[in-house]
């Protein structure tokens, strides 16, 4: 096994939100709660998660884009959608 | 564009009809319309608010302008925001001086100009093409969202990043969403982009989306979700000329926008693969590629290139670079007859496949050739026009053979619009000139002239869904070129529905279909579900509320277009349609798929009110198969003697 996997960033994919379009800020904040809660119990902690997340979808969108190991990832991707966070071009 | 609008509303420039969707929509007045793209350059006369009353209240947006190069909005460009967590996640770098949403490479200030920017007399690029710059919703309100930022390994915009501007644009209210980007075909699950756009038409956005520019290669269509709009590109009726005079007296029509040749005299001609290097290749030579040519060889001389061998190279700084003189660029034999004006850095001129022949088979028969190249001019009246771009990507579609894609086809080639004024036209270090407007040709390019469109709509029917929008704008369009002849491809050959979808964009038509084939978010979950997904992929994108209909069949959803993929023997498919003209009579006109045999039923429909829906059925049925065509075509008209409701029929009887 190497010494440092590879790790990768991913979009996990979690659907809609259930908060109506007059959202407040408490609410975006426990959207972003609920994110670390999420990823926090595949990686072990809510720190872990904090440090992965680097957006977190709250307005329509729900899912999040994180850093993660490609195991983390396939793990996550048993119970959610998961995909890597692929380029695209200019047409 | 200085030229499309009037070319696709058929009017004379500087000439709006009372009747013109432009005036029966009031430009797009208020309507909010964005792109994802590079940002925008807030400066250009395309984005100033001269003339613009306040905000819209629906505007929840802002303006980021937190850097230096920030962006100021005004009351035309209301909102610029900029995205880059999930470009630098992937490794690139950014400084703070260009963390913001100013356009420094003109792709999205030319795209976001070419749907909704103001009237602008006089624009041109270096002197040519001038007229007056529009989008196709002038009065429209815009917002940037910058998604994409200098590549890395061949990508600039990526999904975490386009996702976030889809959450911001559907919060922030907008009204059409521009996407003039993408990546290969892949599962909707995969893609952060058509995930994002699924969002922003289940809330009420429509999201118009680039076909890509892999073409003319079969199946290479992207942005195929069901939900979008998906755009080819054709040809506008203008080329801007610049002819290639050979000694042996023949002239060659190309086309340029580059700066003439200093002398008017004969230069000598040499080819790519007679200029190369000692350690270089004859095909890479004659590609012009980098490293390839020998300066001693092309110094002084017109060298004449193949296209192609690498998106990124240019060809004319290669030239350059070894010393020529000017370039003559031949269109490989995919390109066919599709030539683009660029503004090369050089004196140029880009030619047909059969003219490169001419210029080879010119050289390799003297010893002393000699060339000369004419500087370009602008002309209209082209025929035939519009003719699909061999760029332009192609169905099937991949990732659901029974889903037509593109839907649309609209102007893409040689569009002058506006740009950005941090970087040259080339974006070649050395070069040094700006522009204001610029000529770029893509998907990209046609994408937001279908997006200016739907904004027209959404001003004019702001009721209308987005799957409406989309139905009034596809069913309306047409096939024939301006020779009255069915479009062509590139190679002048007969095109199909797998590179124009229902043929070319006519807005003045799309303002009033007549009948639209409308869709809601539960028909997208039922295309999902028959298309395979299973019920626990599915819950993200249902909000957990939908269960798959015990049966489901792709056939039966209710877009435009049929497509029946892999007909053995007989199927029947149903659709929908709602009256949105006035009450009347529809008949069905057919037109047969070669070896199919195909019947309406009923074959009248009858509207008593607005808003009334009826169905009808269209079963298709084999009579004998084509040995070479893995696909047939043909189509189905709904007419009341002023509507005319067209649906390309497009079937495989091959699994």
């Amino acid at each position: 096994a190497p010494a440092f996997a590879i790790k990768k960033s991913y979009i996990v994919y979690l659907g809609s939100h259930a908060h109506g379009p007059q959202v407040t800020t408490a609410d975006l904040d426990g959207v972003t709660e609920s994110h670390y809660e999420f990823l926090g119990s595949f990686l072990g902690s809510k720190d872990k998660a904090r440090d992965a997340i680097f957006y977190s979808y709250k307005r329509h969108i729900n899912g999040f884009a994180a850093t993660l190991e490609e195991e983390e990832a396939d793990e996550i991707a048993k119970h959610v959608p998961v995909f890597l966070n692929k380029g695209k071009k200019l047409h | 564009t200085t030229h499309s609008w009037d070319f696709m509303l058929l009017e004379k420039e500087g000439v709006i009809h009372s009747s013109s969707v432009w005036n029966q929509a009031r430009f797009g007045e208020d309507t909010i319309i964005a792109n994802l793209d590079t940002g925008v350059w807030p400066e250009s006369d395309s984005f100033s608010d001269k003339g613009f009353g306040p905000i819209p209240s629906k505007w929840k947006g802002k303006c980021e302008d937190d850097t230096p190069t920030g962006v100021k909005c005004n009351r035309k460009l209301i909102g610029a925001r900029y995205f880059n967590k999930g470009y630098e996640a992937y490794g690139g770098k950014l400084n703070s001086t260009n963390k913001s949403a100013r356009d420094d490479e003109g792709h999205g200030t030319h795209t976001l100009s070419t749907a909704g920017g103001n009237f602008v007399p006089g624009a041109n690029v270096f002197g040519l093409g001038n007229g007056t710059a529009k989008g196709g919703s002038p009065k429209a309100r815009v917002a940037a969202y910058k998604v994409c930022w200098a590549p890395i390994n061949g990508s600039e915009c990526f999904d975490a990043d386009i996702m976030a501007g889809f959450d911001a644009a559907i919060h922030d209210g907008v009204d059409v969403i521009s996407v003039s980007l993408g990546g290969d075909p892949t599962d909707y699950f995969n893609d952060g982009l058509a995930i994002g756009a699924f969002h922003a038409v289940k809330n009420g956005i429509v999201v118009v989306c680039s076909a890509g520019n892999s073409g003319p290669i079969d199946g290479s269509v992207s942005n195929v979700a069901p939900w979008m709009i998906t755009v080819g590109a054709s040809t506008l009726d203008r080329e801007f000329q610049a002819f290639v005079e050979l000694r042996n007296g023949k002239r060659l029509k190309g086309t340029s926008l580059s700066r003439p040749l200093p002398k008017d005299t004969f230069y000598p001609l040499i080819s790519g693969s007679q200029a190369k290097a000692a350690d270089a290749t004859d095909e890479d030579a004659l590609r012009c590629l980098p490293e390839t040519l020998d300066p001693k060889k092309v110094k002084g001389k017109i060298l004449a290139c193949l296209r192609g061998g690498s998106a990124r190279v240019d060809k004319g700084y290669q030239a350059l670079m070894a010393g020529a003189a000017g370039m003559i660029l031949c269109n490989d034999k995919l390109s066919g007859n599709e030539i683009i004006a660029d503004p090369h850095v050089l004196p140029a001129s880009q030619i047909t496949y059969e003219d490169g022949l001419e210029v080879i088979a010119y050289i390799d028969s003297t010893d002393d050739p000699l060339a000369y190249i004419t500087a370009p001019s602008a002309q209209t009246g082209i025929k035939p026009a519009p003719f699909m771009a061999s760029f332009s990507s192609r169905g099937p579609n991949t990732v659901t053979p029974q889903l037509l894609k593109p839907d649309i086809t609209a102007p893409g080639v040689n569009i002058i619009a506006a740009y950005t004024e941090a970087s040259s036209p080339t974006d070649e270090a050395f070069d040094k000139r700006k522009t204001p407007y610029n000529t770029e040709s893509g998907t990209s390019m046609s994408c937001p002239h279908v997006s200016g469109v739907a904004g027209l709509l959404k001003t004019l029917h702001p009721e209308w869904s987005p799957a409406a929008i989309r139905s009034a704008i596809v069913t309306t369009a047409r096939t024939r070129d301006n020779t009255m002849n069915p479009m062509v491809d590139g190679s002048f050959e007969e095109a199909t529905p797998f590179s124009y979808g229902h043929g070319h964009i006519r807005p003045n038509r799309a303002m009033d279909p007549g009948l639209i084939y409308d869709l809601n978010v539960n028909d997208y979950l039922d295309f999902l579900c028959a298309s395979g997904y299973r019920k626990t992929m599915l819950q993200p994108f249902s909000d957990g509320h939908y269960k798959c209909p015990q049966t489901a069949h792709l056939r039966d959803f209710n877009y435009p277009s049929i497509t029946v993929h892999a007909l053995e023997e007989s199927a029947t498919v149903t659709r929908r349609v709602k009256n949105v003209g006035s009450p009347g009579t529809y008949a069905v006109n057919i037109r047969n798929p070669l070896g199919i045999s195909v019947s309406v039923e009923p074959t009248t429909l009858t509207f008593k009110d607005v808003g009334e829906e009826k169905s009808y059925n269209v079963t298709l049925t084999v009579k004998w198969r084509e040995n070479d065509e893995a696909y047939v075509f043909g189509g189905l008209t709904w007419t009341d003697g002023k509507h005319y409701v067209r649906s390309p029929i497009v079937v495989s009887t091959e699994s």
